[in-house]
């Protein structure tokens, strides 16, 4: 019988607070509130300067459990 | 956020600050003194002044809180969000709140607060993040001396932007 190949889980992190973290300091505008986090990631990614993938990387994870001022990185 | 106008800034270049609670981490003399240089990054620059008051309301009220301390954003515990500050404006605008939750120092072990400071206050004054890395608004925290601290040049052009520069 073939393996039963399990989906990798895409980060370490928990979801929720993935999405948390995005919600605070990247919140998205009225309009644009159907992004994926996959686009919001690369939003994230783009403020940080780092690699675009959507995906989160070592370097993307670091980022999120960096201690950090509480305001947004973007204007809501 | 931006009005129509630009971005939130004071009409008035005269500025009260008041503490309204304390750390334990720190000596109160300490607290003072870390707020006092703080708000000089910001002086040193600019023609904007800053007065300390004890009993009437302050433009820049200052607190040390827990978890949720009735503004709606709750802090959240050791490690994450540091601190956080609120635009220019009435009420609570210009208020810069510390997560109590923190180890406090004037060094560089834990978290020093001279550095937070001076970047919640960036943005008591109008200042939203910067993505220049070593910038001092930018978001995520990195420890410096405070003995050699300059105020980086990113962020003097945007505060000079928004209240033009010291006369000397």
């Amino acid at each position: 019988f073939p393996l039963q190949v399990r989906p990798q889980p895409w980060s370490s992190l928990d979801p929720e607070k993935v999405k948390g973290y995005l919600d605070k300091f990247f919140p998205t505008f009225t309009k644009a509130q159907n992004l994926s986090i996959e686009e919001r990631i690369k939003k994230m990614q783009k403020f940080f300067h780092l690699t675009v993938t959507g995906k989160l990387d070592t370097e993307t994870e670091k980022i999120l459990t960096m201690p950090r001022c509480g305001m947004p990185d973007v204007s809501e | 956020y931006e009005t129509s106008s630009g971005p939130p800034k004071w009409e008035k270049t005269q500025l009260t600050y008041k503490i309204l609670s304390y750390t334990p981490d720190l000596p109160r003399r300490k607290v003072d003194d870390a707020i006092r240089r703080a708000l000089m990054v910001w002086s040193d620059v600019t023609p904007l002044r800053f007065r300390r008051v004890y009993l009437r309301q302050a433009d820049i009220e200052i607190i040390f809180a827990s978890g949720e301390h009735g503004d709606g954003y709750p802090f959240d515990g050791k490690g994450g969000t540091l601190a956080h500050a609120f635009d220019p404006g009435q009420g609570r605008g210009g208020d810069a709140h510390f997560d109590e939750d923190e180890k406090w120092s004037e060094i560089d072990q834990d978290v020093n607060l001279f550095l937070v400071a001076a970047h919640e206050f960036g943005h008591s004054l109008g200042l939203g993040h910067s993505d220049v890395q070593g910038a001092l608004m930018y978001p995520i925290y990195s420890y410096q001396n405070p003995e050699t601290f300059r105020l980086p040049a990113d962020d003097r052009r945007r505060i000079q932007s928004l209240y033009g520069k010291k006369s000397s």
